[in-house]
This record gives structure tokens, C-alpha cells and sequence, in this order.
């Protein structure tokens, strides 16, 4: 059976790039979400309030689109974006793909798009995963020929501003945007860049939580750390977090003696510094963490490695060996 | 390789919070984050 994939990403992540589709190119913003493999932008046809405040694609303004004469639905939890498929000529920079099929969307749920920095999502993960079998954008750049080489990565600023927020490199990798070498780790399931995480550490002591195995979804479409909900009260407990309607609150002031915490993955300790992992937003101070109840596909603990994470490591995603790499960023 | 500049804006979730609807949000869709990566058989 086809598998579909009910996208309910909350898309709470806000770093976003400029693409353009259709001749003349029609410009706009995305989101790069390694965590879903769609590509779709808002268009004319949409009436959503969604839509009122994001840039549209207008199919008969461009004379190189091709209507598909099917449409899907992309169900992002509060509702479903419902989008037309058609083919255009997409650009990013000096990447062209001629002929890329893409959604239009026709219907967006105010929530959360209405209050969305970027206009559409381009979705990075594996073909496999895309709504309706349709083509990924990696795909159509890999297939013609527009990557030095079938790698990505993504380099995030620690101190990120509107204008600037991080990069991404199609078809390489940049080594003046990290330190060290690059330690990887085989993707463990085809559908999203999900990694086995073989320790957590909180401090000096490991945990015993992943001693039967736990995996780790790399995710540049979630902002927080995702944590499997049976240990966020021994995490909160070591960490000295309280839960408000805010969030996991600590003390500011304690930040800097906090503990740092620690994945193994590849082999490699990647340690997030407590500066890393707790939000101060005006003086109020909340873990960046939250919980889920759900495991991963083969039942496993699952993890998220969202922003917080990608902050402190430069992170680049072989397609063609299937693995993740991870260095500290400079 | 092609390098493309990454802007930060707020996030949705900031901004939901701000504009007063996030707490309904998050309660009407019995929020997890990994329902997203939960594919359903079609």
C-alpha cells in the first residue's frame, strides 16, 4: 500500500531561504525541512487567510508550467494543506531543474501558516516520504546533474539575526563552517535523516536509556530538542527545571553551572553546553527540550535533533552513502 | 557548491503565542512532535 504521510509538523522552526519557480522566476521564501520530502508553495487558487499574507504562484504567469491534473493532501495536524500538483522550472541560486513537480497549494489552515515567516516548505528528506509519490526537489537536481556532489549541509549561527540565520550548501560541504573532523553515522531508516543514537549523557554520568538502542530523527523543520517523554523527569530533575505553562522555567542565574549534555552518535560525543540547550527570552529561562509520547517506527525511544542541536554542530547529509555527519561549528 | 543565506524570523510558535492562540492550538491537535513522522498506511 502507498505509505502516506500525514506531515503534522508544527513547523515551529523559522529559518528560511529564498527559491524561485516558473519563467519569469516567481520568488519565495521556504522552509528547508529535512524532516518531510514535499515541496509546495502558496497560489492564486488559495483562499485561506493563509495565503492573503504569503507570496502566491500564479500558474498562467509563467510560460513554463504544467498543470499535473492531480492533487494531494498534506495533513500538517491542525488541518491539511491541500495542494495541486503541477511542473516548473525551479531555481535556487545557479541551480536549475527544469520540469520540477511541485504542489500549489489550494487550501492552508490559519494555523500555524498564517503566522509563518516563509511562504512554502521544501522538504529534504528521502523520496520515499513524499505525499503522493511525487518528485523531491534533491531528486530533480541530483537527476539533472545541478549538485557538485550528492551531499548537503547545513551551518546554523549561534548568535542568528533576521538577515542572517545560517547557510545552506547544495552539492558539498564548507569546512570554514566547522572545526574538527566529521564524524558520521548510517541512516537507519529511508524515510526521514534518522540516525541510531547510541548514548545520552547528562554531565559525565550515561544514562542507561539507550542501552537497548535509541534513535535520533535530524530535523531542520523543528526548533526544539524532542526528548522521549519517560525520562524528561529525570532530565528536568538533573537540569533543576520546573514546569510552567511556559515551558521547563530554570534559573537564569544558573545557567552557566548547569551541566552540559551529551549524544553519541557515530561513534562521537556531541555535548551541548547549557548555553546551547536553555532559552532566555527577556530575562525568562526555559529548557529548549519538550516531550513526546511516541517511539520510533521499529519501537525504539526517539529523539528530535532540531535548531537547538544544529546550532552547535554543522551537519551534512549524504544521499548517496545514506548517513548523517556531524562537527562542531565554527 | 551553492550557498544559500538562511534567514531567522520569529518562530510560528512565538508568534502564535503572541497573537494569543497558541496555548488553544497546541490543546485542540493534541500536540506531539513526532506525529510527524508517524506514516499511516494509505
Amino acid at each position: 500500500s502507498v505509505v502516506r504521510q500525514p506531515i503534522t509538523n508544527h513547523l515551529d522552526s523559522s529559518y528560511f531561504g529564498e527559491i524561485s519557480i516558473g519563467e519569469p522566476p516567481q520568488k519565495f521564501l521556504v522552509l528547508f525541512d529535512t524532516g518531510s520530502s514535499n515541496l509546495w508553495v502558496p497560489s492564486t487558487d488559495c483562499k485561506s487567510p493563509a495565503c492573503f499574507n504569503h507570496a502566491k504562484f500564479k500558474p498562467s504567469a509563467s510560460s513554463t508550467f504544467s498543470p499535473g491534473g492531480r492533487s494531494c493532501t498534506v495533513s500538517y495536524g491542525s488541518g491539511s494543506v491541500t495542494i495541486a500538483l503541477g511542473w516548473d522550472t525551479l531555481r535556487i541560486q545557479s541551480i536549475t531543474v527544469t520540469q520540477q513537480e511541485f504542489g500549489l497549494s489550494q487550501e492552508e489552515p490559519t494555523q500555524p501558516f498564517y503566522f509563518a515567516d516563509f511562504d512554502g516548505i521544501l522538504g529534504m528528506a528521502f523520496p520515499s516520504l513524499a505525499v503522493g509519490g511525487t518528485a523531491t526537489a534533491l531528486g530533480g537536481m541530483l537527476e539533472q546533474e545541478q549538485l557538485a556532489e550528492p551531499v548537503f549541509s547545513f551551518y546554523f549561527s549561534r548568535q542568528p539575526t533576521y538577515e542572517y540565520g545560517g547557510e545552506l550548501i547544495l552539492g558539498g560541504i564548507d569546512p570554514r563552517l566547522f572545526q574538527g573532523d566529521i564524524a558520521w553515522a548510517p541512516v537507519t531508516q529511508k524515510l526521514y535523516w534518522q540516525v541510531a543514537l547510541e548514548e545520552f549523557a547528562i554531565g559525565q554520568s550515561v544514562t542507561s536509556w539507550c542501552s537497548q538502542g535509541c534513535q535520533a530523527i535530524v530535523d531542520t523543520g523543528t526548533f526544539l530538542l524532542t526528548v522521549p517523554q519517560e525520562y524528561l523527569e529525570s532530565i528536568l530533575e538533573a537540569l533543576g527545571a520546573q514546569e510552567t505553562s511556559y515551558g521547563y522555567a530554570v534559573d537564569c542565574a544558573d545557567t552557566h553551572s548547569k551541566p552540559h549534555i551529551a549524544f553519541g552518535i557515530g561513534g562521537a560525543r556531541l555535548a551541548l553546553p547549557p548555553t546551547a540547550y536553555v532559552l532566555n527570552s527577556h530575562g525568562y529561562c526555559t529548557l529548549a527540550m519538550e516531550g513526546t509520547y511516541l517511539p520510533s517506527q521499529d519501537g525504539q525511544p526517539l529523539w528530535i535533533l532540531g535548531n537547538v542541536f544544529l546550532k552547535e554542530y554543522y551537519t551534512a547529509f549524504d544521499m548517496a552513502n545514506s548517513r548523517v555527519g556531524f562537527a562542531p561549528s565554527a | 557548491a551553492v550557498r544559500i543565506s538562511l534567514k531567522k524570523g520569529l518562530s510560528i510558535r512565538d508568534k502564535m503565542r503572541a497573537a494569543g492562540v497558541l496555548d488553544d492550538f497546541l490543546r485542540h491537535i493534541k500536540y506531539d512532535p513526532v506525529k510527524k513522522y508517524q506514516p499511516r498506511q494509505g
